[in-house]
């Protein structure tokens, strides 16, 4: 499921860097 | 003692909702009734508002107007100019999701659960959580966009082409009749959480620590209905009986994005969202 869901998973796991949506 | 920590809890999650929720329900009810000091959203009601207005959706601060008008000369198919709109929309949505799972991390217990269970939770909750609070920027004539910057009515959304103008009408029917349950945004954290901690999406693995997660929140809802609207009857079950109505507006806005991607060839959906409407019902 972490694999399908790539920036899902990079949003949980990152609390405070910006994400490059 | 059980109470406080209801409250201490009901506290937190109020204060989570205004820290990553940049429009609340409060400050939309009052640009949509005209009771800010600031100035009166910019109005999107057919194709050459919206095509003055587009450059600023997105805009957390809208530019000096005068600029307006050099962008009305621009001659664009409505198609086009739709199909601009419709990305733009996309965009801001992938970002609310950010925001929604910034919200879901800070509910107690959360990040303590398996990682593919957050997940599942968000692919599911997420789209039923903007639906939920689209409906606090929305009035019967139209919707707050952009922060609340600019306001687009609703016979204009009607008015574009299928399947677009079938996106947003049954949402719109869905706010009008939420909306009249007046629950307040320190109601919503609250509903919101409840709504993300479902232990019945399909595919969880450890559903337990999920639904105790969501009966402490449930505990605390009713508790906080109780307290902020003594007077109205029955609301914590009328709130939970539009968890039902909400399933059914993802799944029905799920399959009009699957129709889109059909029929619009130049359409490419936000990978982000793409994730998460991927078998999703």
């Amino acid at each position: 499921l972490k694999e399908k869901h790539k920036i899902l998973h990079r949003l949980l796991q990152n609390s405070t860097s910006p994400v490059d949506l | 003692p059980e109470s406080a920590d209801l409250r201490a809890l009901a506290k937190h999650l109020y204060e989570s909702y205004l820290k990553y929720f940049p429009l609340t329900k409060a400050k939309a009810r009052a640009i949509l009734s005209g009771k800010t000091s600031g100035s009166a959203p910019f109005v999107i009601h057919d194709m050459k508002s919206l095509t003055e207005g587009e450059q600023f959706i997105n805009c957390r601060q809208m530019p000096v107007m005068e600029q307006r008008s050099e962008f009305g000369h621009v001659q664009e198919s409505a198609s086009e100019v739709e199909l601009r709109f419709f990305h733009r929309w996309q965009y801001r949505s992938a970002e609310a999701v950010r925001e929604v799972t910034e919200f879901a991390k800070s509910i107690p217990g959360f990040v303590s659960l398996d990682l593919n269970d957050q997940v599942t939770l968000l692919k599911y909750g997420v789209i039923e959580v903007l639906i939920i609070m689209t409906a606090s920027l929305m009035n019967k004539d139209g919707m707050l966009i952009s922060y609340g910057q600019i306001f687009m009515t609703r016979e204009f959304l009607k008015s574009l082409r299928k399947p677009f103008c079938e996106m947003m009408e049954p949402k719109f029917e869905f706010a009008i009749k939420f909306n009249m349950l007046e629950l307040d945004d320190s109601d919503m954290a609250l509903f919101l959480a409840v709504i993300i901690l479902s232990g019945d999406r399909p595919g969880l693995l450890n559903v337990k620590p999920i639904e105790d997660l969501q009966e402490t929140v449930l505990q605390t809802l009713e508790l906080q209905l109780k307290m902020n609207h003594p007077d109205s009857l029955q609301l914590f079950a009328k709130v939970l009986q539009k968890m039902t109505d909400l399933r059914q507006l993802v799944n029905d806005h799920v399959h009009l994005i699957q129709l889109l991607k059909k029929t619009e060839v130049d359409m490419c959906l936000h990978p982000l969202l793409q994730e998460i409407m991927k078998d999703l019902y």
